[in-house]
């Protein structure tokens, strides 16, 4: 029964063009990622894969992947991109342009803005349901404890940890502040 | 498909195993860390690291999250940990003031922190009510799982110093950095529990200087690493905020635990009584599902008492 099952397997899968990204704003860019829920066949290879277009000076909030390293390769633009590790040190503060890539080792914190009209980057991860866990924005990991315990972690107020936990509304993508805005029209 | 990550060759190879105690100690404000050499073979061997912590009365464990998942046993104490899935809504929310009876809300009474936080509340003009994941109360004999990479809190309530002996899976496939334990703190500046261990094979292989650099930038937490105006950008928060988040004001060498001046306050079931039956303690905040499974003793034909199981659908003798 091989010819029905491998040999006959759905093996590929547009993401660069995809008119139905996973994340999208109109004001900061869209994300389309392929798992094995979307293209099977990648249960054997255990990859996936994200592909994202930033607006100027939108941002992609600092975020980990949870069980997958990942390789990002910058397709168009440029993109200023900061990646920390676990003892709080900046292993990488720099510009990604096209034609280069970038390694985000396991539960490396990394956050991009894009310093170009589209920064493009395709990101290949090492596992085939690849998750990401985020530091900022509504749903993030700071708005899922509980205000006084973030008080107490950072020695603030509870208006400061309110602020904290509420004041980015945005989840995955943050367009440019308004001032921004303006200086790039 | 997922195998587990094999120790590398000879690493298993042991002609002798010892009993071995906790060799390195980080002390913080409000508890300890112990950990065990995780370089060392029979750890190697069996692709595990271990630690131990120890919470003092109203001590919080700052949130931290780690390269592979982790069994907690709580050896000793009570308390409340929370875990945060990444995606998961905030599903424990604040009621308005007046709905309050039904939720619990602990606060240790200590009037002139209480009253701070009353002034602040009435600038606010009304109390703002937060919402959460969920929170869960933990006791002693307790086994806690916590998956790869999901932050981790817990903060003892209790007289009792806490007690947890934390074991980390390296050697699970979902840890795909190298065998390091690693754990990433969302707050503080203290140094990580085994980040001298990572010094230790840093050496060992003889890249001293990368070694020393190493140990000149430690002590940071996953957002001490960011500019400033990227955490700015990402939170829409004002530099101060920053700044605490980043554990670069000037009182933070309180380490991995902290004390917490007049106790934690946010929203958690009211805990339900444990009974005693026959000599042995039942509790009752299980969940339902373990009620369903827990074996209900019945007569049989022959007149013997019988332990069945209670299944789904079947009729029992059961409380509601």
């Amino acid at each position: 029964g091989l010819e029905e099952t491998i040999c006959t397997a759905r093996l590929r899968q547009n993401i660069g063009s995809s008119s139905s990204p996973d994340i999208y704003n109109p004001e900061a860019g869209r994300i389309k990622t392929v798992t094995s829920f979307d293209l099977p066949a990648l249960r054997w290879l255990r990859l996936s894969a994200e592909h994202g277009t930033l607006h100027r000076n939108a941002m992609f909030v600092p975020h980990y992947n949870l069980n997958a390293n990942s390789a990002i390769y910058a397709l168009r633009g440029r993109a200023r991109l900061q990646v920390v590790n676990c003892n709080g040190n900046t292993v990488f503060d720099g510009e990604l342009e096209a034609g280069r890539v970038l390694i985000v080792p396991q539960n490396f914190a990394v956050a991009a803005k894009s310093m170009s009209d589209r920064f493009q980057y395709v990101s290949f991860k090492t596992n085939d349901n690849a998750a990401i866990a985020r530091l900022a924005g509504t749903q993030s990991t700071l708005s899922g404890v509980p205000m006084d315990v973030l008080a107490a972690t950072y020695n603030m107020d509870r208006n400061e940890a309110r602020q904290l936990k509420n004041n980015n509304l945005y989840k995955f993508l943050v367009p440019p502040r308004e001032s921004e805005r303006r200086a790039a029209a | 498909p997922h195998q587990k990550q094999q120790p590398q060759q000879n690493e298993c190879q042991l002609e002798q195993l010892n009993a071995l105690e906790p060799d390195n100690r980080i002390e913080s404000e409000g508890g300890i860390i112990e950990t065990w050499n995780p370089n060392n073979r029979q750890f190697r061997c069996a692709g595990v690291a271990l630690s131990r912590c120890t919470l003092q009365r109203n001590s919080l464990r700052r949130p931290f999250y780690s390269n592979a998942p982790q069994e907690i046993f709580i050896q000793q104490g009570s308390g409340y940990f929370g875990m945060v899935f990444p995606g998961c809504p905030e599903t424990f929310e604040e009621p308005q003031e007046s709905e309050q009876r039904e939720s619990r809300r602990i606060r240790e009474s200590v009037q002139g922190e209480s009253r701070r936080i009353r002034e602040s509340e009435q600038g606010e003009g009304r109390r703002f009510r937060d919402s959460h994941q969920k929170v869960n109360r933990f006791r002693e004999g307790d086994l806690i799982a916590v998956p790869t990479g999901t932050v981790f809190w817990m903060y003892n309530d209790q007289d009792t110093p806490v007690i947890a002996v934390s074991l980390i899976d390296t050697g699970s496939f979902q840890n795909q950095l190298d065998e390091m334990p690693r754990r990433f703190y969302l707050a503080g500046n203290q140094e990580q529990e085994f980040l001298q261990y990572q010094q230790q094979q840093v050496r060992g292989r003889g890249e001293q200087r990368r070694g020393r650099e190493q140990q000149e930038n430690e002590g940071g937490n996953i957002f001490s690493g960011f500019k400033r105006d990227f955490l700015e950008d990402a939170l829409n928060v004002n530099r101060h905020i920053v700044d605490r988040l980043q554990g670069r004001n000037e009182d933070e060498e309180k380490g991995a635990i902290v004390k917490v001046r007049g106790g934690l306050s946010f929203v958690t079931p009211p805990e339900r009584q444990s009974r005693h039956q026959g000599g042995s303690i039942i509790e009752e905040d299980e969940d339902e599902e373990d009620e369903w499974r827990r074996p209900h003793h019945q007569k049989s034909r022959r007149g013997e008492e019988e332990e069945r199981p209670c299944r789904r659908g079947q009729k029992c003798e059961r409380s509601n």
